[in-house]
């Protein structure tokens, strides 16, 4: 019997288990339609608070019974040593850009992408301050993909796998203004992720792909 | 240290973001 | 030669550090005052920068030469395995109270914390909403607590030193206001960590532990 993900459509959060069992070959359902799961009634209930108690999802769930909340914890889980970081050196470096994804990355992309999808208020000032925020962080990835492919290593690891779900609301929701302060490395980096088999199990990630492909053929364009 | 930490990037609004992620997603999932 | 850990005093960030390399007998020095380290201006050099490109602290530098920023990175590249998790599911939970930590205590923690320092402007209704929040997530932990003494296991981990260390300010600031909604479990989990040797080789801890043992004295009281 597989293990079971508790999650809503196009759960980025949830990408990054997704992703990492794609990889290792864990067997994972997805449990985020109804009946099998209910966002906002299934989380709620007595069961499910018993085993998760913060009511959030991504929430794992293993034949075994054992179970897992905080979506970085589930991807680590499912993942396999490759993706882990097979020295303690390089598992030390997959934390530091899951870090770095969570709390450089997230904060202001949040801050900017919520009012485009009417999660929250739009406030000019906030959101010119988010877009600098994000301008800093993806300079500060730019700098260092300028002279490798992946964050870690060489060949794909949670650390790439973080950062890129963790920009997906940035590719879908403003890609544009991205573009304008986008760097080629970025680009190349997230393109030569999601055109990766793996990554595009997933329709989301296709829809990405063809944006990054576009991103990029645009990026050499204007380089030219 | 008080001083130090005030250099600290903290997402204060995180608890308010969550809210707001968690309303949307519930609308959006009926 | 030892290993270099670049901060300011006081850093709870950095005393995860500093508590696994006690517990896993890593070699570490601390750069936290001048002329070893000022923070605010050796941190903005380019040298610090080229090696950590944020700028932040708790920044990790191996006599090997090998740089590592962001603080649980750091605090788990320091640990040995007992406190990493020494089973795969130990690991994921690990990291799942560290995620927890970081997701779930520190925004609230910080919120109430920052205008008791002066660092921040007071405003009422945030801090009433951060001490609701605050209040949540000590329920889970004590909910978690009510049969355990550790978060993962039968012993300390990284989950536990994480946890303690993202409460200090909490626990230094806010005492009082706590215990009207301290939890009897949480101040049993924090004392008996707190207390342990390794813990105690900081001054702060010790000021911590007076100030659990304070608070465990009174609970005890007012359970009787």
């Amino acid at each position: 019997m597989a293990a079971t993900l508790y999650t809503y459509p196009e759960n980025w959060r949830a990408f990054k288990a997704q992703i990492a069992a794609q990889y290792s070959g864990a067997r994972l359902k997805i449990a985020s339609t109804s009946p099998a799961f209910t966002f906002g009634q299934s989380n709620r209930s007595p069961v499910f608070l018993s085993n998760f108690p913060l009511g959030k999802v991504p929430a794992y769930q293993g034949d075994d019974g054992f179970c897992l909340f905080e979506s970085n914890a589930i991807a680590h889980y499912l993942s396999n040593d490759a993706l882990r970081g097979s020295t303690p050196q390089a598992s030390a470096q997959v934390l530091q850009w899951v870090s770095f994804a969570d709390s450089e990355i997230i904060p202001p992309a949040s801050a900017w992408v919520f009012p485009t999808l009417g999660i929250m208020q739009f406030n000019k000032q906030a959101t010119e301050q988010a877009k600098e925020e994000v301008k800093r962080v993806l300079a500060v990835l730019n700098q260092h993909l300028n002279t490798r492919t992946f964050l870690v290593g060489e060949r794909v690891s949670l650390a790439d796998v973080t950062v890129v779900c963790s920009l997906l609301w940035l590719y879908k929701q403003v890609k544009k203004s991205l573009f304008y302060f986008f760097y080629p490395n970025r680009a190349r980096f997230a393109g030569c992720h999601v055109n990766l088999k793996q990554f595009l199990a997933f329709n989301n990630f296709s829809i990405l792909s063809e944006s990054i492909s576009v991103l990029l053929f645009k990026i050499v364009i204007s380089l030219a | 240290a008080a001083e130090c930490l005030a250099q600290e990037r903290i997402w204060f609004d995180k608890p308010r973001y969550d809210e707001a992620e968690r309303q949307f997603y519930e609308r959006m999932n009926g």
